[in-house]
C-alpha cells in the first residue's frame, strides 16, 4: 500500500486525513456487517435493520469528515493574517473536540495512541485560551443587530441588567399594580380565613 | 458600553470586519446586508410589541400583518435577488418563523421546478401576486419521513379528465405544513396516483382548499390549525382531510411524470426529482443551523463576559464567567462548529444550485450524491446545533431560562429541524445507503467521484510517535 500517512494532531490537514480514515472504516465495517447479516440467509431488509447502529455511525463519520474537511479548505481562502490565524485555531479545536469525543474511533482505527489522546486535552485547553481573548470578537463578526438578536444577554453594548428590568415592567402582568386575581380570590379568601 | 465589553473588543488580536465580509463573502455583500437589515429596523410598520406578551391568535395576527407588510415593501423597493430577499426577511421575522414561510420556501420553489412550462404560465403570477396562497402538503398524521407510505390517493378518472383526492383513514389526514390551517388557499398535496387500475407511487397534485373570494374551505375540504405546540407559536400548522375533491387533470405537476387524457403514465427519469424540493429545504436547512448556533454562542459568549461569578482565587474580585475553563470548554467548541456550519452551509447552497442546473440541462449523474449528502449534513449539524442551543442556554444560568434571552425562542423554533424535512435518524440512513453502495462499487474496482471518492483509497495511517 502507499506511504503510510503520519498522524499530527497539531497540523490539520493531518487530522482531516484521520477523519477521513475513520469514516472509511466505519463505512467499511457497516458494509461488512450488512455482508454478514446477509450470509445469514436474513432478508435485505432485516439485515439492513440489525445494521442500523453501525449505519448511521458511518453516516455520522462521513458528514463529520465532510464538515472538517470543507472548514480547512476555507482557511486556504482565508487571505488576512490575524483572521486565518484565529480560524485556525477555531479549526483545530473543531477537530480535537471530535477526536476527543469520538475518541473511541480512532484510537479502533489505529489513527491515534493512547498517549496521544493524553496530548488531545492537553491541546484542546491550550486552544480554549488562546480563543478565549477573541471570543467576544468572534461572536461579533457574526454581525447580528440587537434587533435581530433580540436579546437582553446578548445585547451589543453589554448593559444586561438595565435591559431585563425594562423588559420584565413591559410584561402584560404588570400593566396593573395590583392584578384582578387579588380582589376576586385573595381578598375574599382572606376574608374567610 | 459594558467595561468588560469593551475591554474585550479592545484585545482582539484580529480584525472582526474583515471576518464578517468573509462570512458575507465581500465587504460589498455586507454593507449591502446592513442596508438591507436597516430598512428593517427603522421601519416603524414592522415594529411591535415582544411576542412573548402575546396570546397565540395575537401572534398569529401580528406575523400575517409583518408578512402582508413585508410582500409589499419588498416589491416597492425593488429587492428581487433571492439572496436580499432573505437578508430582507430574516429581519423581518427574527427568531421566529414567518406565517407565509412555507408559500415562499415550498410552495413557490416545486411550481418552478415540477410545473411544465404551461403549468407555470398559468400557476406562477397567481403565486406571485398571492392570489393563490399555497402550502406544502406531505405528511400525515400516521406518516412522516417514510414518505412512499403515505396513504393520500389521487385516482385519475378518464372519463372527466379529473384526479380524485381523497383522505381513506384518520391516519392520512395531512397534518403539520404550516400555514396550512388558515394562510394557504392552495395546497400542493403529495398522493399516491392511480390510474387504469394501477398505482404509480408519488406524485405531487394542486389542490384548491379554500375560495379565492371568500377564503372559506371548499366543498370536501376539512382545515385547520392543529393547536399549540412547543413552539412556532405564530405558524398556523395545520391539517387538511380530503373527501373525494375533484381536480382538473392539469393540477398534477406534470414536468417528469405525466398522466396522458386517456389515463396513460409516463414515468419521470429519475424517482428522486418528485423529492428536488425536499433536496432543496434540506440543503438550505445546513446553514439555518449555522445561523442558530451563531446567535446562541453570540448570546452566550457576551453574556459570560459580562457575567461575574464566584472567585477563581480567594480575595480577589469576581471575575468573568468567561474566564472559567469549564465555561470556555462549553462555549468555544460549539463557537467553531457555527463557523465550521456556516462555511459548509455556503458549500451546500453551491452545490445544491450547479447540480439543479445541471439537471435542468438533463444531467441526473450528480442528484444521489446530492440527495444523500444533504440529508446527512441536514442530520448531523441539526442533531449538533440542537444539543448547542441548550447548552448556551444553560450556560446563561437562570437568565437564561428567561424569554428576554431569546434562548427559549431560538431553541423551540429550531429544535423542529430534527424530525422536519425528514427526521435525523432516518435521513443519517439514507446517507448510509448511498455510502453502502459507493463502498461496494470501489471494492468492485470503480473510480468513484465526489466526496465519496475516499472509499477508493487504501492508505493506512500511523498514529504520530509521541
Amino acid at each position: 500500500s502507499s506511504r503510510p500517512t503520519v498522524v499530527n494532531i497539531n497540523d490539520l490537514s493531518s487530522l482531516v486525513e484521520a477523519y477521513k480514515l475513520r469514516a472509511a472504516r466505519l463505512v467499511e465495517m457497516a458494509a461488512k456487517g450488512l455482508q454478514g447479516e446477509l450470509q445469514r440467509s436474513k432478508s435485505q431488509e432485516d439485515a439492513w435493520n440489525n445494521c442500523s447502529i453501525e449505519l448511521v455511525r458511518a453516516s455520522d463519520a462521513h458528514c463529520h469528515y465532510v464538515v472538517v474537511k470543507l472548514f480547512a479548505a476555507k482557511l486556504n481562502e482565508v487571505s488576512d493574517t490575524a483572521v486565518h490565524s484565529v480560524l485556525n485555531t477555531l479549526a483545530l479545536l473543531y477537530a480535537l473536540q471530535g477526536v476527543a469525543l469520538n475518541s473511541g474511533d480512532f484510537l479502533q482505527a489505529g489513527l491515534l495512541t493512547v498517549p496521544q489522546l493524553a496530548q488531545v486535552t492537553q491541546r484542546i485547553k491550550a486552544l480554549l485560551a488562546e480563543i478565549r481573548p477573541n471570543a467576544v470578537a468572534l461572536v461579533d463578526a457574526f454581525d447580528y443587530r440587537d434587533e435581530m438578536l433580540n436579546s437582553a444577554l446578548g445585547r451589543y453594548d453589554g448593559n444586561v441588567y438595565e435591559s431585563m428590568f425594562e423588559w420584565a415592567k413591559r410584561s402584560p402582568l404588570n400593566r396593573t399594580e395590583v392584578h384582578d386575581a387579588y380582589y376576586k380570590y385573595m381578598k375574599p379568601l382572606q376574608s374567610k380565613l | 458600553m459594558n467595561p468588560d465589553l469593551r475591554r474585550e473588543r479592545e484585545n482582539a488580536s484580529f480584525n472582526p470586519e474583515i471576518l464578517t465580509n468573509i462570512l458575507d463573502g465581500s465587504a460589498e455583500k455586507t454593507s449591502r446586508r446592513r442596508e438591507i437589515e436597516s430598512l428593517v429596523i427603522n421601519d416603524p410598520d414592522f415594529q411591535h410589541d415582544d411576542l412573548n406578551f402575546m396570546s397565540r391568535s395575537d401572534r398569529y395576527d401580528a406575523a400575517v400583518k409583518k408578512s402582508a407588510q413585508m410582500i409589499l415593501k419588498l416589491r416597492d423597493y425593488g429587492i428581487s435577488d433571492p439572496e436580499e430577499i432573505y437578508f430582507y426577511k430574516r429581519v423581518v421575522r427574527n427568531n421566529f418563523h414567518e406565517a407565509f414561510g412555507l408559500h415562499y420556501t415550498m410552495f413557490v420553489p416545486t411550481l418552478y421546478t415540477q410545473c411544465t412550462p404551461e403549468q407555470r404560465k398559468k400557476w406562477l403570477p397567481l403565486a406571485e401576486t398571492f392570489q393563490a396562497v399555497g402550502t406544502y402538503a406531505q405528511t400525515e398524521l400516521g406518516h412522516g419521513t417514510h414518505i412512499r407510505r403515505l396513504e393520500t390517493t389521487a385516482t385519475y378518472d378518464p372519463s372527466t379528465q379529473e384526479f380524485v383526492l381523497n383522505s381513506p383513514t384518520v391516519t392520512s389526514i395531512k397534518w403539520w405544513p404550516g400555514g396550512l390551517g388558515k394562510t394557504s388557499n392552495h395546497a400542493i398535496v403529495l398522493a399516491q396516483l392511480y390510474t387504469q387500475g394501477k398505482c404509480h407511487g408519488l406524485h405531487a397534485f394542486i389542490v384548491p382548499i379554500r375560495s379565492m373570494e371568500t377564503h372559506q374551505p371548499l366543498p370536501g375540504i376539512t382545515v385547520g390549525d392543529i393547536g399549540p405546540k412547543f413552539g412556532f407559536d405564530e405558524v398556523d400548522n395545520g391539517y387538511l382531510k380530503l373527501d373525494n375533491v375533484r381536480i382538473p387533470r392539469d393540477n398534477m405537476l406534470m414536468k417528469y411524470a405525466k398522466v396522458e387524457p386517456d389515463g396513460t403514465y409516463v414515468k419521470p427519469p429519475s424517482d428522486k426529482l418528485t423529492y428536488g424540493t425536499m433536496v432543496f429545504i434540506r440543503s438550505m436547512i445546513v446553514g439555518e443551523s449555522a445561523k442558530a448556533l451563531a446567535k446562541s454562542s453570540t448570546i452566550a459568549i457576551r453574556y459570560s463576559a459580562v457575567r461575574h461569578q464566584s472567585e477563581l482565587r480567594p480575595g480577589e474580585p469576581e471575575p468573568q464567567v468567561l474566564d472559567y475553563q469549564a465555561q470556555q470548554y462549553k462555549l468555544f467548541p460549539l463557537l467553531a462548529a457555527a463557523y465550521a456550519f456556516t462555511f459548509v452551509g455556503q458549500y451546500m447552497s453551491n452545490m445544491y444550485h450547479r447540480i439543479t442546473g445541471d439537471i435542468n440541462q438533463g444531467d441526473f449523474s450528480e442528484l444521489p450524491e446530492l440527495h444523500a449528502l444533504a440529508a446527512g449534513l441536514k442530520a448531523f449539524t441539526t442533531w449538533v446545533t440542537n444539543t448547542g442551543i441548550e447548552v448556551c442556554r444553560m450556560s446563561c444560568g437562570g437568565h437564561g431560562y428567561s424569554r428576554c434571552s431569546s434562548l427559549p425562542d431560538i431553541y423551540v423554533t429550531f429544535t423542529a429541524t430534527c424530525t422536519y424535512e425528514g427526521e435525523n435518524t432516518v435521513m443519517m440512513l439514507q446517507t448510509a445507503r448511498y455510502l453502502v453502495k459507493s463502498y461496494r462499487q470501489a471494492r468492485e474496482g470503480q473510480q468513484l467521484s465526489g466526496i465519496v471518492s475516499y472509499l477508493n483509497e487504501q492508505q493506512r495511517v500511523q498514529p504520530h510517535p509521541v
